[in-house]
């Protein structure tokens, strides 16, 4: 299962 | 994070900066749209909901709280002191806004990428931005006339979107696991509507003349 990617933009 | 990313959060703090330095040095706000400073308002505390459950950087966490600072700042400044109260176009500035907030709740309840509280949020903020300017490019319409640290308020903003776009297609091509495609849709959406702003800018910078748009 693959890990979401984080928000990291603003 | 790449080049275009921080470009385009630098050139979206100016634009900011550039917006208070007009409010403080000229104690007006005559040709800015109070309703679009409600909805970015708006958008930053909707949108940074994850500073209380993520952490990212301290970049990252200075930059959502100055957005959020800032912003509640023109607000407070526009509705409530004196001067820059009394230089508010309230007449001009009509547009409905409570129907854009309506209109992107209900599609950030419909359109999201998971059903929680804090992904509706995200979706509603990121749709609302797309559409926030809104108000102001009405605002300018009506009033013809568009001071210079207006033009370059817009002017900045807009860059923001622009750089934020080459962000993600330098994203996409370089990076695995990237897929914003709510984000980078609603980004198109909202680019697009400067566009037009953008022509009579250039046009104006062109000739060295002061910025005027048709009515």
């Amino acid at each position: 299962h693959e890990q979401e990617p984080t928000k990291d933009e603003l | 994070m790449n080049i275009f990313r921080f470009a385009g959060d630098m050139t979206h703090l100016i634009s900011i900066l550039v917006l208070l330095l007009k409010i403080y040095a000229t104690k007006s706000c005559s040709g800015i749209s109070l309703k679009t400073q409600e909805l970015y308002a708006l958008v930053f505390l909707t949108r940074y909901l994850d500073l209380f459950t993520d952490f990212i950087s301290v970049y990252n966490t200075v930059m959502k709280l100055v957005f959020i600072a800032s912003s509640l700042a023109i607000v407070w400044c526009m509705r409530m002191h004196g001067l820059v109260k009394r230089s508010y176009d309230k007449e001009l500035d009509t547009f409905r806004h409570y129907l854009l907030v309506a209109g992107c709740f209900a599609l950030a309840v419909l359109v999201n990428e998971k059903f929680t509280f804090q992904e509706i949020f995200w979706a509603f903020s990121i749709y609302l931005e797309a559409v926030a300017i809104l108000p102001q490019l009405v605002l300018l319409q009506r009033s013809g006339n568009v001071d210079n640290l207006t033009g370059q308020y817009i002017f900045f903003l807009g860059a923001y979107r622009a750089l934020y776009l080459l962000n993600w297609i330098y994203r996409y091509f370089t990076e695995v696991r990237f897929s914003r495609w709510i984000a980078c849709v609603s980004g198109i959406v909202q680019t697009g509507l400067y566009a037009d702003f953008f022509y009579y800018y250039f046009l104006s910078w062109k000739n060295n003349a002061k910025l005027q748009l048709p009515a």
